[in-house]
C-alpha cells in the first residue's frame, strides 16, 4: 500500500485568489475602517485602524492581524459597514 | 446599541414588498421568515408591517447575487449575507429602508435544508430528514416506491408507521417569481431557438436557473425559476445542479463530497463527472443560514439601527444561529430609543418577550422608557472608574466603554457600593489608593470596592469646603495625590495624602471657554470633561478645548 495522498490546493473557478493580507485590507476598506481614498500617503500605518475593528467587534486588542483578528475577518456578517466612513 | 444619526420613519404603519424569493426555499416559508423578522421589531414598538404585493413599500425586499441593483455587490457564497439601508428620504434613489439577501448563501431556516413539501397527505408539513421507508433509512428526498419519478419525502421519522408525505420542491411541480403564477416547468422548451429538457441558467448573467412554462418561450414569453432541488449544490458555479458522484479531481475519483483541493477545508462536489475537464462545480449543502435571523438584522437597519458591539445582540454584525432567539436588551433599548415602546395591555407579546429578557439579563437595559440611558436628559453625575465612564441618574448607573462602546446599565448604584446614597452629585476613583470617592449634597463616602471605609460619611467641610457650598458636583485626579473639587463657582485642591485643601481658586481663573455653572465635571483618561445640559466640553490635559459636542449622540453614540 502506498500512503495515502494530499492533493495539491486549487484555484476553484469563480472564486477570488486572495491573502489573508489582502483580504484584510479588503475588509477594513469594505466596512468603513480604512478610506485609502482620504489617504494620500500610501504609506499608512494599520495598527490603529486594526485596533478600532478588533474593539467593534469585541476581539483582543492587538492592533496585528494575528490568528483571532484574520478569523473573525472570515466569519459571516452583514454588509453594512461598521463605520460610516 | 447605535443609531444612524437618530434617522427613523415618519409614519408608524410601515409597508414591505417581497420583490424576489431564493430557490432554496418555498417562498410560503420565505413569506413566513420575512413576516416572524419583522414580528420581531413590531412586538416591542408601535411599528406595524403590512405586507403589499404591488407598488412601492416603504421596505422592498429582494434577493440578488454579486451586482444586484445598488452600489454594493455581493460577494459569492459566506462572507457578506445581506445589508439594509437606513431609513430616510433620497438616500440612493429609492433604496432607504431596502433589505438585500445575498442568493450565493444557502438559506434556510438554521438548522439544514428546510424542505416544506406539497400536496401529498401532511398538509404542507417540512420533510423529516432522515426517515425511514419499507426499511431503508433516507436523508434526501427520494423518488424510491413510485413510478412516476416524483420525489417525496417522509414527514416523519418513520414513514412505514406513520404514513405522512408530501412532494418535495421540483419545477414539474411549480415554479418561483417570473410571470406565470407559479406553473410547473414544460420541457422540452423552445429558448432563442434551441430546446431545452431541464431547467438553464442561459440567457441570464444571475446564474438563476429557470424554464419556460409553454412549449415556446420565444412565442409566449412565459416563465418562472425552477426551486433548488434538495441536496443541490449551492454557490460555486453550478448552483441549483445536483452533485454528480463519481467525479473525477486530478485524477483521483470522488463518490462524496470532498474537501479535497480546499485550503478552507469547505465540503464540495463536481456536477459533472470530470471536475478537470468541466471545471463545474458546488458546495454541498450545510446548515445554511437562518433566514429569520438575518432579516430580523436587516430589518433593525431598514428601521434605523446600526451595529451594536454587544456580541449577544441582534444587531451585532457578525452572524450566529441561535435556537431560541430572543431580542437581547441591547436591541430593545436601540429601537425603543427611536420608535418608542409597544403601547397597550402589558399582557401583550412585546411583554413576554421583554420580561424575559429582564428576567435574564437583570443587570442590562430593560425596555422601561426611564431605564433607557437615552432618554436621561441630565445626568446626576458623571465619572470615570475603572478606565470606564459610569453615568449616574435615580440612583442607578450605566457603565460605559468609550473604547468599545458598549453601555452597560442600568446597574442599581447600590449593586455596586451597597452604603452609597442613590443620588450622587460627582465622584473619582483615587486609583493610586484604589478607592472611590462619592458625593451627595454635603456629605462625603469612600469606598474600597464595595466596602464603605469606617467613619464615612463625613461633612465635606472635613474637606476645607465652605459651609456655603451645598454640593461638590465635580471633582478631577491632578497628579497623583491631589484632586480638585467643584463646587459653587470655586475649586478646592485637595491634598489626598495630607487629607487638607491646599488651594481654593475660581473655576473661571483656571477653566476657560468651558461653563463655570457646569452639571457635572470629571476626567477621563487623560482629559477633562464638562457637562452641561445636553452638551460636553472636552479639554486635553493644558487646559485647552479640544472638543464640543452631544452627550448623548457623540459620546453615548445613542
Amino acid at each position: 500500500f502506498s500512503a495515502p495522498s494530499t492533493p495539491p490546493l486549487e484555484t476553484f473557478p469563480g472564486e477570488p485568489d486572495m491573502t489573508d493580507t489582502e483580504m484584510a485590507m479588503s475588509y477594513l476598506q469594505r466596512f468603513g475602517y480604512l478610506n485609502l481614498k482620504k489617504t494620500s500617503n500610501a504609506m499608512i500605518s494599520l495598527k490603529s485602524t486594526i485596533t478600532r475593528m478588533q474593539q467593534t467587534l469585541g476581539l483582543p486588542e492587538t492592533g496585528e492581524l494575528d490568528e483571532t483578528t484574520i478569523s473573525a475577518m472570515k466569519q459571516p456578517r452583514c454588509g453594512v459597514p461598521d463605520v460610516l466612513n | 446599541y447605535k443609531t444612524f444619526d437618530d434617522e427613523k420613519w415618519s409614519h408608524t404603519d410601515l409597508t414591505y414588498s417581497i420583490v424576489s424569493y431564493t430557490p432554496d426555499l418555498d417562498p410560503l416559508v420565505v413569506d413566513d421568515a420575512f413576516a416572524r423578522a419583522f414580528k420581531v421589531w413590531s412586538d416591542v414598538t408601535p411599528l406595524t408591517f403590512t405586507k403589499i404585493n404591488n407598488g412601492e413599500a416603504d421596505i422592498m425586499v429582494q434577493f440578488g447575487r454579486e451586482w444586484h441593483g445598488d452600489p454594493y455587490p455581493f460577494d459569492g457564497m459566506d462572507g457578506l449575507l445581506a445589508h439594509a439601508y437606513p431609513p430616510g428620504e433620497n438616500l440612493y434613489g429609492k433604496l432607504h429602508g431596502d433589505a438585500h439577501f445575498d442568493d450565493d448563501e444557502f438559506w434556510t431556516l438554521g438548522k439544514g435544508p428546510a424542505v416544506k413539501t406539497r400536496f401529498g397527505n401532511a398538509d404542507g408539513a417540512f420533510c423529516h430528514f432522515p426517515f425511514t421507508f419499507n426499511g431503508k433509512t433516507y436523508k434526501t428526498c427520494t423518488a424510491d416506491g413510485r413510478e412516476d419519478g416524483r420525489i417525496w419525502c417522509s414527514t416523519t421519522a418513520d414513514y412505514d408507521n406513520d404514513k405522512t408525505f408530501g412532494f418535495c420542491p421540483h419545477e414539474l411541480l411549480y415554479t418561483i417569481g417570473g410571470n406565470s403564477d407559479s406553473s410547473p416547468c414544460v420541457f422540452p422548451f423552445v429558448f432563442d431557438g434551441k430546446n431545452y429538457d431541464q431547467c438553464t441558467s442561459e440567457g441570464r448573467q444571475d446564474g438563476y436557473r429557470w424554464c419556460a412554462t409553454t412549449r415556446n418561450f420565444d412565442v409566449d414569453k412565459k416563465y418562472g425559476f425552477c426551486p433548488s432541488p434538495v441536496n443541490a449544490v449551492v454557490s460555486g458555479n453550478a448552483d441549483g445542479e445536483l452533485c454528480s458522484f463519481p467525479f473525477t479531481f486530478l485524477g483521483e475519483r470522488y463518490d462524496a463530497c470532498t474537501t479535497a483541493g480546499r485550503p478552507d477545508e469547505r465540503s464540495w462536489c463536481a456536477t459533472t463527472s470530470n471536475f478537470d475537464k468541466d471545471k463545474k462545480w458546488g458546495f454541498c449543502p450545510n446548515a445554511g443560514y437562518s433566514l429569520f435571523l438575518v432579516a430580523a438584522h436587516e430589518f433593525g437597519h431598514s428601521l434605523g439601527l446600526d451595529h451594536s458591539s454587544l456580541k449577544d445582540a441582534l444587531m451585532y454584525p457578525q452572524y450566529r444561529y441561535s435556537e431560541n432567539f430572543k431580542l437581547s436588551g441591547d436591541d430593545i433599548a436601540g429601537i425603543q430609543h427611536l420608535y418608542g415602546s409597544k403601547p397597550g395591555p402589558t399582557s401583550s407579546p412585546t411583554s413576554t418577550t421583554t420580561a424575559a429578557v429582564s428576567t435574564t439579563v437583570p443587570s442590562t437595559t430593560t425596555i422601561d422608557p426611564v431605564a433607557d440611558i437615552c432618554k436621561v436628559n441630565i445626568f446626576d453625575a458623571v465619572a470615570s472608574i475603572k478606565k470606564t465612564f459610569h453615568f449616574f441618574k435615580n440612583g442607578y448607573v450605566w457603565k460605559f466603554t468609550s473604547a468599545k462602546k458598549s453601555i452597560m446599565g442600568p446597574i442599581p448604584i447600590a449593586k455596586l457600593w451597597p452604603k452609597a446614597p442613590s443620588k450622587i452629585d460627582a465622584a473619582f476613583e483615587d486609583i493610586n489608593r484604589q478607592k472611590v470617592y462619592i458625593f451627595s449634597g454635603r456629605s462625603y463616602w469612600v469606598f474600597s470596592g464595595k466596602s464603605l471605609e469606617p467613619g464615612y460619611p463625613k461633612d465635606i467641610s472635613k474637606l476645607g469646603i465652605d459651609t456655603s457650598i451645598e454640593r461638590v458636583f465635580g471633582a478631577v485626579m491632578k497628579g497623583q495625590r491631589k484632586v480638585l473639587l467643584f463646587g459653587g463657582q470655586k475649586i478646592w485642591r485637595f491634598d489626598l495624602m495630607a487629607q487638607k485643601v491646599d488651594r481654593i481658586s475660581r473655576i473661571s481663573q483656571i477653566f476657560r471657554h468651558v461653563p463655570i455653572n457646569a452639571d457635572s465635571v470629571f476626567m477621563h483618561k487623560t482629559s477633562i470633561y464638562f457637562l452641561q445640559e445636553k452638551y460636553f466640553w472636552k479639554m486635553n490635559r493644558n487646559y485647552q478645548v479640544i472638543f464640543v459636542g452631544y452627550i448623548k449622540r457623540t459620546l453615548l453614540n445613542c
